[in-house]
C-alpha cells in the first residue's frame, strides 16, 4: 500500500 | 451590502453538488471581482478551489470584501429547492449572520426566498504557487468519469502516465490488474471530444482513486476536463465554468513503492 500524503506537505499556509 | 444575481442557477447548484461531499465546511470569499473558496477536505489530502468571476453575473454588487462561513451540506439542500431554469440571487447584509438565497421561476411567476444561517469557519488559507507541469491532459470530462468509476471496481489507486504514446490510466486489486490508455486524438467533430496531451516530460503518479471519483461529480459543469500534473505536486484536475472561472481540485500523490 502506498502512504497517501497531504496537501499541506507541498503548499504552506499564507 | 452583497448582491449577485445569476441567470444560469443551475451552475450554482452544480457547483454546490461537486464539492459537498468534498468538504463540509467553506469560507466563500466575496471581492468586487467575483467569488472563491478554498478548502482542504477533513483529512487535508484533497484541496478544492472554486472561483466564480463577477462577469458571469447580470448582477453583481459586492461593496466591500466579505467572508461568508457556509455549510455546503445545507447550503446544497436549500439550492436543491431551485429549479433548474431558475435565476439565483444571493443576498447578504454588513454584519448579519444570515445569507438569503432568491429563486426565481424564469416567468417570474413563482419567487421564492431561503435564508441559510452562516457560521464561523476557523480554515487555513494556502498559497498554490504557479507551476509549471510536466504534462496537461485535456480530454472530455465524460471519459475521465468513466474510467475513474471503471478502475475503482478493480482497485484502490490509479497510476497516471503520461508519455509521447498517450496518457495510461493503471489499477491493481485482489481480482487483477486493468490499464487504459488513451492516444491524442484531435480528429474529431467537436473539439471537446478531443484528447489533448501536453508533454515536456513524462511523468507517472499514483492517487486515491476514492478522490478521483469524488472530483468527477464535477463532470456536468464542464465537457472537458484538464489534468496537470509534475512530480511531487499535487494533481490538479479543473473543471471550468463557461465564461466565469473554474472548480479545481488539488490532490496530494501517494508516496511510490
Amino acid at each position: 500500500v502506498n502512504p497517501q500524503r497531504q496537501i499541506t506537505a507541498f503548499f504552506s499556509t499564507t | 451590502m452583497l448582491e449577485l444575481r445569476l441567470v444560469q442557477g443551475s451552475l450554482l447548484k452544480k457547483v454546490l453538488e461537486s464539492i459537498k461531499d468534498l468538504v463540509n465546511d467553506a469560507n466563500f470569499d466575496f471581492s468586487s471581482s467575483g467569488f472563491s473558496l478554498q478548502s482542504m477536505d477533513s483529512s487535508h489530502v484533497a484541496l478544492v478551489a472554486l472561483l466564480l468571476k463577477s462577469e458571469g453575473f447580470e448582477h453583481y454588487r459586492c461593496d466591500r470584501n466579505t467572508s461568508m462561513g457556509m455549510n455546503l451540506g445545507n447550503m446544497s439542500k436549500m439550492l436543491k429547492c431551485a429549479g433548474n431554469d431558475d435565476i439565483i440571487t444571493i443576498k447578504g447584509d454588513d454584519g448579519s449572520d444570515t445569507v438569503t438565497f432568491m429563486f426565481e421561476s424564469p416567468t417570474q411567476d413563482k419567487i421564492a426566498d431561503f435564508e441559510m444561517k452562516l457560521m464561523d469557519i476557523d480554515s487555513e488559507h494556502l498559497g498554490i504557487p504557479e507551476a509549471e507541469y510536466h504534462a496537461i491532459v485535456k480530454m472530455p470530462s465524460a471519459e475521465f468519469a468513466r474510467i475513474c468509476k471503471d478502475l475503482a471496481s478493480i482497485g484502490d489507486t490509479v497510476v497516471i502516465s503520461v508519455t509521447k504514446e498517450g496518457v495510461k490510466f493503471s489499477t491493481r486489486g485482489d481480482i487483477g490488474t486493468a490499464n487504459i490508455v488513451l492516444r491524442q486524438n484531435t480528429t474529431v467533430d467537436k473539439p471537446e471530444d478531443a484528447t489533448v496531451i501536453e508533454m515536456n516530460e513524462p511523468v507517472s503518479m499514483t492517487f486515491a482513486l476514492r478522490y478521483m471519483n469524488s472530483f468527477t461529480k464535477a463532470t456536468p459543469l464542464s465537457n472537458t476536463v484538464t489534468i496537470s500534473m509534475s512530480p511531487d505536486l499535487p494533481v490538479v484536475v479543473e473543471y471550468k465554468i463557461a465564461e466565469m472561472g473554474y472548480v479545481r481540485f488539488y490532490l496530494a500523490p501517494k508516496m511510490e513503492e
